[in-house]
């Protein structure tokens, strides 16, 4: 709760201090970089040859965030481990520090229909497994 | 197209390693064994996946409309709210559960492949039968039997009277007898007209459950048809296809599973 004092040595991820009217300073804001923003790699199962044994889906989306946060806390980590320690110091600090964009707001559930040993179809799921949506 | 291009060639663009890498996150995700299937047949039955097929993208749906009933018609519905790829003929029992909670409940759903078929037809002495066994792949890890269902479809056939109604019996062979009758225990019973076609459902959850839990106990089912008279019909006379019938209409055993304690997420 103690306001950060000026001539403090600067926090080692160097962390912005809010200027006096509460916006936070951008120290990449016009560098040109582009913003953080949700990212899909997709995977098509016959790339894989699966296609004879999984029925369903016929490929798999990786979602993952790329790009420069709003809010870098540093250069040094990729978007999603910067979500989350973001993520810990909002909880510490809801007024300074705003909310991670990156941070997974949802977990979904996949499926997937595949031919076991015996010919036999079995149909999986899974409950809260995968992130599709993120706060970017 | 153009981004969905970009998208699709991405994985393409990877190396070896982070391919790898890639495909093992996914079959981890998706919890499939290892390695794709040794030796798949030639020309497999195709009821079973097509069923299973309409089921994935109702539980699919589900899934992204977070927790609305499964999509489907509920008319047609089988008695454990199959989709509507596979509806079912009406059945005795006029109570459906509420659509899909079985197939939303479960966690997993395995259909199984008719393996052995004997029967006793016109050539031999009434009453006539046919009998049904199934390969039951070992109970999934943590997760019990919430229904199974024997399904079979039912054709028109010439020489029947449309109207006529027809007693379709269900048994579990509990205990096999040389000279004698084996021991059965009646699973379900479906009345229906004669000149009715389409798919029918019949629940043998409570066989399917001593079968997983002791392999050696699975001797099958026994299927009788007999008209309101009580006179003994084959099953082939009448339309019901058999393993040697059209591959879309083979019958198949389908069993639901629920997970006994939540899952936990394997670590990774």
């Amino acid at each position: 709760a103690l306001k950060p004092h000026p001539r403090k040595k600067k926090p080692k991820y160097d962390l912005p201090v809010p200027s006096i009217h509460g916006e936070v300073s951008q120290p990449h804001a016009n560098s040109g970089r582009q913003a953080c923003k949700k990212h899909e790699l997709y995977v098509s199962f016959s790339d894989l040859g699966w296609k004879d044994w999984v029925l369903a889906p016929t490929g798999y989306s990786a979602y993952y965030c790329d790009g420069e946060c709003l809010y870098p806390l540093g250069s040094c980590m990729n978007a999603t481990n910067h979500a989350l320690i973001q993520q810990v110091v909002h909880l510490l600090k809801p007024d300074e520090v705003p909310k991670a964009c990156c941070a997974p707001t949802k977990l979904s559930p996949i499926s997937v229909l595949f031919y076991d040993d015996n010919n036999n179809v079995i149909l999986k799921k899974h409950r809260n497994m995968v992130v599709k949506t993120c706060g970017c | 197209q153009q981004a969905e291009a970009v998208v699709h060639s991405s994985f393409r663009r990877l190396s070896g390693r982070e391919k790898k890498e890639m495909q093992r996150e996914i079959l981890s995700i998706l919890g499939l064994p290892g390695r794709p299937r040794p030796h798949p047949p030639l020309r497999p039955p195709s009821s079973a996946p097509l069923f299973m097929l309409d089921l994935y993208h109702a539980v699919s749906a589900e899934g992204d409309e977070e927790g609305n009933a499964v999509p489907g018609n509920g008319a047609g519905m089988g008695k454990f709210g199959a989709a509507d790829g596979h509806a079912a003929l009406p059945t005795l029992s006029t109570h459906t559960p509420p659509l899909g909670t079985v197939v939303s409940e479960a966690d997993t759903v395995m259909s199984f492949v008719n393996l052995v078929e004997q029967e006793r037809d016109l050539l031999q002495p009434r009453p006539y039968w046919k009998e049904f066994r199934f390969d039951l792949t070992p109970l999934p890890q943590g997760e019990t039997v919430t229904a199974a269902e024997f399904r079979i479809y039912k054709t028109l056939t010439m020489g029947q009277r449309a109207n006529r109604t027809l007693h379709i019996s269900v048994y579990e062979i509990q205990r096999e007898n040389r000279h004698r009758e084996p021991e059965l225990v009646l699973l379900d019973m479906q009345s229906l007209p004669a000149g009715q076609e389409g798919w029918l459902a019949f629940d043998v959850t409570s066989a399917s459950n001593r079968w997983l839990l002791h392999p050696r106990s699975n001797l099958g089912i026994r299927l009788y048809v007999e008209t309101e008279e009580d006179r003994s019909l084959s099953a082939g006379w009448i339309g019901l296809v058999g393993r040697r019938g059209p591959r879309s209409k083979q019958p198949f055993m389908v069993t639901f599973f629920r997970a006994s304690q939540a899952p936990c997420r394997p670590p990774r």
